[in-house]
């Protein structure tokens, strides 16, 4: 059962996946898990579904490992997708969301990638699609997206780490979750989970109109950053992208918000300084245990103000 | 599989605009291979670079003649992940 897996270690994607089935079986009336669709190299996108039911409900995205090298997001994912099952039915808050909403969590949103940095190279980034004409390989799945694709804040170089691809959703890693929340339809919040800077942003990357939301953007984001920092004194930044770190193009959060998600955001996990992401595993568990009040703030507000 | 043996991550805090605009350039030198885990945004907040060990001397070098201050962040890489992947076979083996 899932009570023997370590969450304080880095695992495998065959291991994260065969927890997943675990997890599913642990919680047959909850959790259930869904393919949206394959990688460029043919592997499967697995989606864990949290719900009691109902349909089409209005639901939560979570995604992690979208940057595959950021393993500390994918192992925070595991923890977290473990924390909402097992919390259904104990926390009062968790009860409540899941009474009315459901949550999709990808976990390993970039198979490919991370299957790369298994066996091949571990600080591997981006897809593993082939790009025309170029001996790079790889597009950046955080500047694929469309909206505001193609500007500065990405690059139109192939072997750079922050290639857009040649066009808009290009990606099959990206494609698939596209379709997914727009066939879904009542998608109200959409939360990125990458590492590292220890930030927590909400659109826009890609302008410098602060969005329609911003105000009530940043005082959501001002409470959850506050409540992780009570757990181990992590200070988080909070904002837009483009004031909070820089012009950043074609990202998913901004392209979520502009199909009328409005609680997008991206989460950067902790860096202490020392390691950027490739955080040690004995960071796995006060990482994702400081995460969880912020995310559960952001889901209870999205609860407690639908639209 | 890749090894970065003697790679290390600098965390460079460009003091103004020029100085960020030299790390974007240093950025672009193919032949260096560096690789920006955290991009430069503004002056006084970090960028954090990978440098492969045989650009170290070079990267070093420009940016101790433009006066751009940095620290070491990561000494050497491939034993940061030398270690994570001991530590990730050690589970499975009291698992099994």
């Amino acid at each position: 059962s899932t009570s023997t897996f370590d969450f304080a270690s880095y695992h495998t994607m065959e291991e994260i996946y065969n927890w997943m089935d675990t997890l599913v079986q642990d919680h047959p009336s909850l959790v259930s898990k869904l393919q949206i669709g394959q990688s460029y190299e043919n592997r499967p996108l697995y989606v864990l579904k949290f719900s009691t039911g109902g349909s089409n409900r209005p639901a939560i995205w979570l995604d992690t490992g979208i940057h595959s090298r950021e393993w500390i997001t994918q192992a925070t994912g595991v923890w977290t997708a473990n924390k909402i099952a097992e919390e259904y039915g104990q926390d009062p808050s968790v009860t409540a969301i899941l009474d009315t909403m459901d949550i999709f969590l990808e976990i390993i949103a970039n198979p490919d990638g991370f299957a790369f940095t298994h066996s091949s190279n571990r600080l591997w980034r981006k897809t593993r699609s082939l790009n025309a004409g170029s001996r790079c390989v790889g597009v950046d799945p955080n500047r694929n997206w469309d909206a505001g694709f193609g500007g500065s804040g990405s690059s139109s170089n192939p072997c750079s780490e922050i290639y857009r691809g040649p066009h808009p959703h290009s990606e099959r890693e990206v494609k698939a979750i596209v379709d997914f929340i727009l066939s879904h339809g009542n998608v109200k919040s959409a939360i990125s989970i990458h590492s590292y800077s220890q930030m927590l942003l909400f659109p826009y990357g890609y302008k410098t109109t602060p969005a329609a939301h911003h105000q009530e953007l940043n005082e959501l984001a001002k409470k959850a950053v506050s409540d992780l920092a009570a757990v181990y004194g992590t200070k988080y930044t909070y904002g837009s992208v483009v004031d909070t770190i820089y012009p950043a193009d074609g990202t998913a959060t901004d392209w979520a918000y502009d199909q009328g998600v409005k609680y997008s955001f991206t989460m950067e996990l902790r860096d202490t300084g020392r390691y950027g992401f490739l955080l040690p595993s004995n960071q796995i568990l006060p990482t994702a245990t400081e995460t969880w009040p912020a995310l559960l703030d952001i889901m209870v507000h999205v609860l407690e103000h639908p639209y | 599989e890749q090894l970065f043996v003697g790679d290390q991550v600098l965390r460079i805090v460009a003091s103004n605009k020029e100085q960020l605009t030299l790390l974007r350039v240093l950025g672009e030198q193919e032949e260096l291979q560096v690789d920006f885990w955290h991009h430069p945004t503004s002056p006084g907040h970090p960028a954090d670079l990978r440098v492969p060990f045989s650009s170290l001397q070079a990267v070093k070098l420009f940016l101790e003649s433009n006066r751009i201050p940095y620290r070491i962040m990561i000494k050497d890489v491939q034993e940061l992940l030398d270690e994570e992947k001991k530590n990730m076979t050690k589970p499975r083996r009291t698992e099994r």
